[in-house]
């Protein structure tokens, strides 16, 4: 299959919320999530990687733009609650997702999607996956760039 | 509609690996991709979080285990080569996900799914969602009550 991806799709309206070194135990996420849909705010996409040494963890979530206040509330009085560290939040952002059926078994599909971000010196603050997906988080002002980065990287016809 | 989450899903056969402390800036997460898909490595799912206030940010990645030894030796590579701080390799990992179409506006599918794992005290060592599914990986051992227990918080027929 020489188009693994189909799509490339680009989302400016969202906000990216930190809580970063909240404990690393059973509850935290679920904790964080409740209280933001408790809120009646619905999660975008949440990130969590690797524990920091300390029994610590990061989890980063996207909202939207329309929510952020809302959701910046919440999660600060979540983090103090779980006497996490720091909050972060950046409304600077945006999602670029590479989408198809080939994601999943098709050797390198993340490569060329990062390459292309990467050629056009775009930094990557935020990765996540799916089967059939491949989102980064990336600054707003390379949004547009990185869109047409990958649609290019993929062989798809021009956006515009 | 009742039911956003129509499926679960389990894969116990997954290692963990995680590049701790590699710099962040354009063409790390290309380079560590593309060397793993030059090694013939299909890589399952790829998770980034929030940056270290150094400059620095952590990739995780999760492989089939019949592919361990040589996504490791790749990642070993890899990491001396963008000077990263470590490597962290965990074969006894798992990954549970919640699938179905009211994932993306169905407020609090994640906090159900967190809930369940919380309430068996099941720790979540990664996260990564999309618009239909949001997976955790969990220690292996913990993998059929991550399972059941997520099962049951959807509402959905016994898997046994
Ligand atoms: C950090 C957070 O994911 C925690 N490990 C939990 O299980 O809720
Ligand atoms: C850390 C990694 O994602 C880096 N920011 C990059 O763009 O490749």
């Amino acid at each position: 299959d020489d188009h693994p991806v189909t799509a490339v799709a680009l989302d400016t309206h969202i906000t990216k919320i930190g809580l970063v070194g909240v404990p690393d135990r059973p509850g935290v996420a679920a904790l964080a999530c409740e209280r933001l849909a408790a809120a009646g705010i619905n999660i975008d996409l949440v990130f969590q990687a690797l524990s920091h040494e300390n029994q610590r963890a990061d989890i980063a979530l996207t909202v939207a733009d329309r929510d952020r206040d809302r959701a910046v509330a919440v999660c600060r009085d979540t983090l103090r609650e779980l006497e996490g560290r720091d909050l972060v939040v950046d409304g600077d952002v945006a999602k670029v997702s590479a989408v198809g059926a080939g994601v999943r078994n098709h050797v390198g599909v993340a490569a060329t999607m990062f390459r292309a971000l990467a050629d056009a010196g775009i930094n990557i603050q935020m990765i996540s996956t799916s089967e059939i997906k491949v989102s980064c988080i990336v600054a707003r002002a390379d949004a547009s760039r990185a869109l047409n980065q990958v649609h290019d990287a993929f062989g798809l016809d021009s956006v515009n």
